[in-house]
């Protein structure tokens, strides 16, 4: 999950 | 989102805009290189290949659909279109893609959040993007006279950076769960990497006159 956070960046 | 994250998004934006701009408008590409551009563009398309079935915002889709166009329209003019091509410095842009693709490759088929194709894709992208205005730099090292334009162009992108350094500081703070290890580390290395070149620009700046890299 703490990966899917950061692929809300561009 | 917050307003870190828009700045910084915008400045990329206008890092892109200010470039192709330039090379639209002087129809000349001098002291651009072809391999950060190229680099970039394999940045962006390797990070983004969700665009077709993770929909988040429609924020980021537009956003990932602008940079692909506009760094492809970058590329497109530096090959393609007649008087711009023949402006391009090709025998002081011989930085190997090789030596930054390879090592980002291996790194991040070994460290990865998870071992699927998409992830070490976007894993790769994160590390490429760390590296990929190395060809830039060291063009601008070789040719020493730095026009306005180009100077602009790599200054946005250092601030790009920087503000979202501060947007991840930011989220830290204020997001329960937010850690992202990979994404800082790298982002911290690409930031680094731009910090000689802004001292030269800040102090061309303040003396008003035309950027010179030192040899």
């Amino acid at each position: 999950a703490a990966g899917e956070e950061v692929k809300d960046e561009l | 989102m917050n307003i870190f994250r828009v700045s910084a998004d915008i400045l990329h934006l206008l890092s892109i805009l200010v470039l192709l701009l330039k090379i639209h408008a002087t129809k000349s590409c001098a002291g651009i290189s072809l391999k950060t551009q190229e680099l970039y563009l394999a940045v962006f398309v390797t990070r983004y290949l969700d665009l077709f079935w993770n929909f988040h915002s429609l924020y980021n889709s537009v956003f990932k659909v602008v940079y692909i166009a506009t760094s492809s329209m970058i590329i497109w003019y530096m090959k393609r279109h007649r008087g711009v091509k023949q402006t391009y410095d090709k025998d002081h842009d011989t930085f190997r893609y090789l030596f930054l693709i390879v090592p980002c490759a291996v790194l991040a088929l070994i460290v990865n959040g998870r071992f699927s194709l998409f992830e070490i894709l976007w894993t790769f992208s994160i590390y490429l993007e760390a590296v990929a205005i190395l060809p830039q730099l060291v063009l601008l090292q070789r040719t020493k006279n730095v026009d306005n334009l180009t100077g602009n162009y790599v200054f946005l992108l250092g601030l790009y950076r920087a503000f979202y350094i501060l947007n991840w500081i930011y989220r830290y703070a204020t997001e329960p769960h937010y850690s992202a290890w990979i994404v800082w580390l790298s982002g911290l290395v690409q930031t680094g990497l731009y910090l000689d070149f802004f001292y030269y620009y800040l102090q061309a700046w303040k003396q008003s006159k035309k950027l010179q890299l030192p040899s």
